[in-house]
């Protein structure tokens, strides 16, 4: 038997809103300490990691191991019809080729519940080395989002290059180029709002805008987002799911030819 | 000219 309460059932909305867009299909593995995911982009540039922690939930349990293959859009739909307030819980028995999630107003009033089919996936698992990353980043998640967006506009790529004063987004192409210089926070009274650059050495690495965007969809999820990285290997775009866990993605850089 | 880069070719298959 697997039961998973969350009473802030908005965060599963947001969470599948963050990844339905990038990944078609995914497996939930479901285990006592609690729910993770590990899935590529069907082009294998970007990977998705999600690790939410049994405690996080108001109530979870899970006798054996479980892993769910899971047509995201599906999912997704499902979870449109729960409401931003509502409490969800998700289930299933050991043996089951459904998942039930049940949708609970605040005032316990309206109770809906759904099934859905899961499916058969094999995908392959990929090991994530532990690193000590170059460049670590915090900033506010909406500015993120912002600065991909902005500089979607003047091309594909973004040049991110951080050094101890801050970190600089550049973007070029056809009609001109533009930078996007963020300076780490003078004085950090609102940490929501703060940009830490933790830094052992400067880096300087291009990524492909179109990804960064889907990331930035996850902008809902948490006030902050996290930013790792290392010359020539991928970058760690991290939100937190609350007291939940974490929802990262990595993505492959531009090499030089 | 700059190449994009997949993510199998950073993380090994366990």
């Amino acid at each position: 038997m697997f039961e998973a309460r969350l009473v802030q059932g908005s965060l599963w909305k947001k969470l599948l809103e963050s990844i339905k867009d990038l990944l078609n299909e995914a497996i939930f593995d479901c285990s006592s300490t609690g729910i993770t995911l590990q899935a590529m982009d069907s082009s294998h540039v970007s990977l998705v990691s999600i690790s939410m922690n049994s405690d996080g939930f108001d109530t979870y349990r899970c006798d054996r191991n479980l892993s769910m293959g899971i047509h995201l859009p599906s999912l997704s739909k499902i979870m449109k019809c729960a409401g931003n307030d509502d409490i969800i819980t998700m289930k299933a028995t050991d043996d089951a080729d459904t998942v039930s999630l049940v949708f609970e107003s605040q005032n316990n009033e309206k109770v809906s519940d759904y099934e859905m089919k899961l499916i058969d996936l094999d995908t392959e698992h990929l090991g994530i080395p532990e690193t000590e990353y170059s460049c670590v980043v915090k900033m506010p998640s909406s500015e993120f989002q912002r600065i991909c967006r902005d500089l979607s506009q003047l091309g594909d790529s973004v040049v991110i290059a951080c050094t101890k004063e801050g970190v600089k987004f550049s973007a070029s192409g056809e009609l001109g180029t533009g930078n996007i210089k963020l300076c780490q926070s003078a004085s950090t009274d609102k940490e929501e709002e703060a940009v830490v650059v933790d830094m052992n050495e400067a880096v300087c690495l291009t990524f492909a805008l179109r990804y960064l965007n889907f990331f930035a969809k996850a902008t809902p999820l948490s006030a902050q987002v996290q930013l790792s990285m290392s010359k020539d290997v991928p970058l760690v775009v991290e939100y937190k799911i609350s007291e939940l866990g974490f929802l990262r993605f990595y993505l492959a850089p531009k090499i030089e030819d | 000219s700059v190449k994009q880069g997949t993510i199998s070719q950073f993380f090994a298959t366990t």
